[in-house]
């Protein structure tokens, strides 16, 4: 389970302070799909980071599997990161140095995963998103649903238990994202794999088990 | 105007080529509101980004109001790109030194407009997109939606009479979607601003006048 609680995270930028998220608590138990929608500006974003661990809150507290995330050393938090959450951005973050294959390999390298298992893994993991013929490729040479694709297959490759995507279907086309989704569908129901979405994509919210409104930072309903 | 003529874009990679446009004729008549949509990797940006003179195309010739792109030397380019025609991109295109302002005013510096006028129309336009509040920071402080909205202000900032909008509300809610398509109607039919969507959005979709669908690089149906 991924729980905020009573969470605010503020921007302080020369004289505003930027009220990203106000006093926030949210649950999402194992084995949920949940999609968070709400409008441009309004705290999605933030709200999946915090709950990745990739950034503090303000105040509160963010838990992941009954464990307070800022009581973690940096080997626990690094774990953490690496096994039990896959995230995919929503501006991808890939790296431009590496090619496809390199890209989606990196997080079964940094789990020292022995070369020829990352070798398969990687290989059925893009003929999954359809990009097995790109491999090679810098990402700087994919179209952007192609980046998007890529971001996914890398925070899909370690198995991971927790799933966060941000805006994962933003930049694909309805057949390819209902590819991508039955995919993770897949995951949660035959995996129990807890999936959170922040998404404007209805087809994602359609499927969802659970939709959560936030405005302005704030839950609006849970 | 803006028309492809049997236009084919390749990309050379070490030992493969990719086709991204093969021998596509595409013809964009002032005034008209037209959607590109396709599949992720069908070629929407790269026609898109011949068509606003761009890059070149690998064979088949661009025309813009009956004056082949070709033929026009770099000071004729540089006052099409600055003048006649607004692109959106993709992924943004973003400058992070500069300010949400900055980043909006430059197409104006560039015109050479005095400060005072740049002053209004910057300003007006950050309010048409819901980011007057925001003019002082960073693109890197922003949402996604929020940058992509730094994206089409900037393109709309020289009154363009073309438009050519790469997936644009990609990372938009609907509401905030529907308020920039709005906008950019009003500009098509009041003004007889050409406007050209590569899109997965149904809500342009419906808008558009004319519906062309691309599939591995050529056109379906125009
Ligand atoms: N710089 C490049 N080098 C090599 N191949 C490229 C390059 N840019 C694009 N391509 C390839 O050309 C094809 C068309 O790309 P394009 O970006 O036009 O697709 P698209 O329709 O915009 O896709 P999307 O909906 O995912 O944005 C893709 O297969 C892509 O991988
Ligand atoms: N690094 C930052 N510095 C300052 N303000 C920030 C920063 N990152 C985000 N913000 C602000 O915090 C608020 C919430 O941002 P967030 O990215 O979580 O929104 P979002 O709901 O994901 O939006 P979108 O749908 O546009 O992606 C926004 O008003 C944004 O401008
Ligand atoms: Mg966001
Ligand atoms: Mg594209």
């Amino acid at each position: 389970s991924i729980t905020l609680k009573s969470v605010s995270k503020e921007y302080r930028l020369g004289q505003t302070t930027v009220h990203a998220l106000r006093n926030v608590s949210l649950e999402i138990t194992q084995g949920e799909f949940v999609a968070l929608v709400g409008p441009s500006g309004s705290g999605k974003s933030t709200a999946l980071q915090l709950m990745g661990a990739l950034d503090h809150p303000s105040s509160g507290e963010v838990w992941v599997d009954d464990q307070a995330v800022n009581q973690l050393n940096d080997r626990e938090l690094a774990r953490l990161r690496r096994d039990r959450i896959g995230f995919i951005f929503q501006s991808f973050n890939l790296i431009p140095v590496l090619s496809v294959f390199g890209n989606v390999e990196l997080p079964l390298v940094l789990k020292k995963l022995p070369k020829q298992e990352r070798q398969e893994k990687v290989q059925a993991m893009l003929e999954r998103v359809g990009l097995a013929d790109r491999a090679q490729h810098k990402t700087e040479e994919l179209s952007g649903g192609q980046r998007q694709r890529v971001a996914i297959a890398r925070a899909l490759i370690t198995t991971p238990s927790i799933v966060l995507s941000d805006e994962p279907t933003a930049n694909l086309d309805s057949k390819t994202g209902e590819e991508i989704l039955d995919l993770m569908q897949r995951l949660n129901q035959q995996d129990r794999v807890t999936l959170l979405f922040a998404t404007h994509d209805p087809n994602i919210v359609a499927r969802a088990k659970r939709v959560v409104s936030i405005l302005d930072g704030q839950i609006r309903d849970g």
